[in-house]
């Protein structure tokens, strides 16, 4: 599911 | 964290350490695009603002702080250091034609319409693009010493492994951002074409040389 506000990437 | 992104950030960070140690070690910047390191220090600064809003852990800070601090370096060794070797008459690809459209449709397609994301998915554009002066100042030159051919093939296979983590996390943990895959799917085949030159020059020993 596409986290919107958080991105746990780089 | 699996092992896809591990080493796809690592790849990363191989890359701007190549970078960096050619610029030092040669005492010069020459065959380099001071515009795609522009873009890309404009990459990570306005993809990196939630550094200061959200905590995710020490490793992905870590990274943070070193892809912003390194890209600022890179900057100021290739525009102050040792500005009399970067070859500013063949980097003359001009970047607002890639801002301002990553402007527009960051601002058009995003999945959040807030700043920090807006600004999330304005990097995420950008970084696609952001070879692009590089390539074309190769492209002008006819060739790349191999040390920048090194830094070229480590920077985009760090979003060819990030499209296999991508694929990974759909099936394993059901986690999928379409913004993130679709501008790397793009960054990548925007590299292909160096792949095929690196394979089959570069790995043989040879200097990466356009076809005349």
């Amino acid at each position: 599911e596409s986290t919107g506000e958080q991105h746990d990437e780089l | 964290m699996n092992l896809f992104r591990l080493a796809g950030d690592l790849s990363h960070l191989l890359a701007i350490i190549i970078l960096l140690i050619k610029i030092w070690k040669t005492r010069s910047c020459a065959g380099l695009s001071g515009k795609s390191q522009i873009l890309f220090a404009l990459v990570y600064i306005t993809r990196y603002l939630d550094l200061v809003t959200t905590y995710i852990s020490l490793y992905n800070s870590f990274m943070k702080v070193i892809f912003i601090s390194t890209s600022l370096a890179t900057i100021y060794l290739m525009y102050s250091k040792f500005r009399a070797t970067y070859d500013k008459n063949h980097d003359s690809f001009r970047i607002e034609f890639l801002i301002i459209p990553c402007v527009i449709l960051s601002l058009v397609i995003n999945s959040n319409f807030t700043v920090l994301e807006v600004l999330w998915t304005f990097s995420i554009y950008l970084e696609s693009v952001a070879i692009l002066p590089q390539l074309f100042l190769v492209s002008k030159t006819g060739e790349a010493e191999s040390i920048t051919s090194h830094y070229l093939f480590a920077l985009g296979s760090y979003r060819a492994l990030y499209i296999l983590n991508w694929i990974y996390r759909y099936y394993a943990e059901g986690h999928y951002e379409l913004i993130a895959i679709f501008a790397g799917c793009v960054q990548t085949i925007l590299y292909c074409d160096f792949f095929y030159l690196y394979v089959t020059k570069v790995l043989k020993g040879k200097k990466l040389q356009l076809p005349a």
